[in-house]
């Protein structure tokens, strides 16, 4: 069957934001935390701290302005944690 | 500042271009290298000397995905570049995505900018949220021409290595905030039921529907427009907008995003005496078809049906708007003109020829 397409923007869109979050945020990598999960949701915490920085709604969730931000091309030194 | 405050423990460094990328010529990279150099020698007591052979503090590399550094680029777009706080062997190190489309000038991604950005992490810079400064981490295209080291920037660096030897301190830029009591604009328009502010680099913008203000680079929206517009106005009746920037006695059409063909051209094609070399402000009248020019304490008036000026022009703005004297911004908005002059704001009335209202500048954004 065809794949849904918006099904497949949301997969697209949950892998930007794990990948951008491990890149910047010091995400770790083996966490996959998903973002319809319940309880303490680590990437969650990671989201609200990108979005702080960058001077966005703070809801730790990945909405239009968060993904679109995470879409502008930038620099490749995370924000936090030292990079080496 | 990075984590640890890391600096480089003496003031004459070295750099080496150690390759060059074939998306460009190797005179345009060194030019844009030494020019980004420039801007941190220039506000601090740095200095920069070129090797060619030996091993330099800051190596400047073009390189390509796993470049076995821990930190792969991610082919065009994304991550362009990455650089190494101060220190040993990789220590200072500046690495360019070799993938990316680099230039000389606004098409891709432009290399002086980059590696400007990419050089304050070499120096010890870390990221800065203000979106105005060179260190905020998100690419945003500026005119080399017309590049201004930041204050947010400045304040950073001569934090971490003194100021300049220089007698005149440089300063920079700020980045306008939306409810700043004391900030003033170049030219405001209205654009399809939207409001622009114009303020330096920077277009402020604000939707009726919206609450919040959006804070953009003009550059974002019109790359050959990267700054410093000084009177706006829209014309609704031909869905565009004439933008007109200081000191150039020249003018632009833009419709939608597109600056319309065969522009700039000179503000005298308008009907202006050669001796005017700049507009302030402006505004069009939908009702009457009639714009409205101000110029230092003086205003024209233009037909756009006629497209000429109308005879008896200019007129002294005291004579017929109240208490106006100058004007440095102005747009009209269901039915009234609003005038700005500093910090201060003047809501006229046309049909009654008098000021009804008097705000603060800032009076649009939800404050």
């Amino acid at each position: 069957f065809p794949v849904d397409p918006e099904k497949e923007d949301e997969g697209k869109n949950i892998d930007l934001v794990e990948t951008y979050l491990q890149n910047f945020y010091n995400l770790e990598k083996d966490h996959r935390p998903h973002l319809r999960k319940g309880g303490k949701n680590h990437l969650a915490e990671k989201l609200k701290e990108m979005q702080e920085f960058f001077g966005l709604q703070v809801t730790g969730k990945p909405d239009h302005d968060t993904l679109e931000m995470m879409n502008k091309p930038r620099c490749g030194v995370p924000d936090v944690e030292q990079y080496v | 500042f990075t984590t640890g405050n890391p600096k480089w423990k003496k003031n004459n460094l070295t750099y080496r271009i150690v390759n060059y990328t074939r998306k460009m010529r190797q005179t345009d990279v060194d030019a844009a290298i030494q020019k980004a150099l420039n801007v941190w020698s220039s506000v601090t007591p740095l200095t920069f000397q070129k090797t060619k052979d030996k091993i330099a503090d800051i190596m400047i590399s073009f390189e390509y995905r796993d470049h076995k550094d821990n930190s792969p680029f991610d082919g065009p777009d994304g991550q362009l570049a990455h650089a190494f706080q101060p220190g040993e062997g990789l220590g200072g190190d500046v690495h360019l995505d070799d993938e990316e489309a680099w230039t000389k000038d606004g098409r891709g991604y432009n290399l002086f900018i980059v590696v400007a950005h990419e050089l304050g992490h070499s120096l010890g810079l870390s990221h800065s949220n203000d979106p105005g400064a060179l260190m905020y981490p998100n690419y945003a295209y500026t005119d080399p021409k017309e590049f201004r080291l930041p204050q947010d920037d400045i304040d950073g660096i001569q934090a971490i290595y003194g100021q300049s030897n220089d007698a005149v301190q440089p300063t920079g830029p700020t980045t306008p905030q939306a409810c700043d009591p004391n900030l003033t604009f170049d030219a405001i328009t209205t654009l399809r039921g939207e409001m622009m502010f114009f303020k330096g680099r920077y277009m402020l913008r604000k939707h009726p529907e919206r609450s919040e203000t959006e804070l953009n680079f003009i550059s974002l929206f019109w790359p050959n427009l990267p700054s410093g517009i000084q009177a706006a106005y829209e014309n609704i009746e031909r869905d565009e907008i004439l933008l007109f920037k200081g000191n150039e006695d020249k003018y632009w059409v833009v419709r939608g995003y597109d600056i319309a063909y065969g522009y700039p051209k000179p503000i005298y094609r308008l009907g202006f005496p050669k001796t005017v070399k700049r507009v302030n402000a402006a505004y069009s009248d939908e009702t009457t078809g009639k714009t409205y020019f101000f110029v230092a304490d003086r205003y024209w008036r233009y037909d756009e049906n006629k497209k000429s000026m109308d005879h008896g022009y200019p007129r002294k703005i005291i004579q017929d708007f109240g208490k106006i004297g100058r004007v440095d911004a102005v747009f009209q908005k269901d039915g009234y003109v609003y005038f700005f002059h500093g910090t201060t704001q003047f809501q006229f009335d046309p049909r009654a020829k008098r000021i009804v209202n008097q705000m603060k500048s800032i009076s649009w954004f939800n404050c």
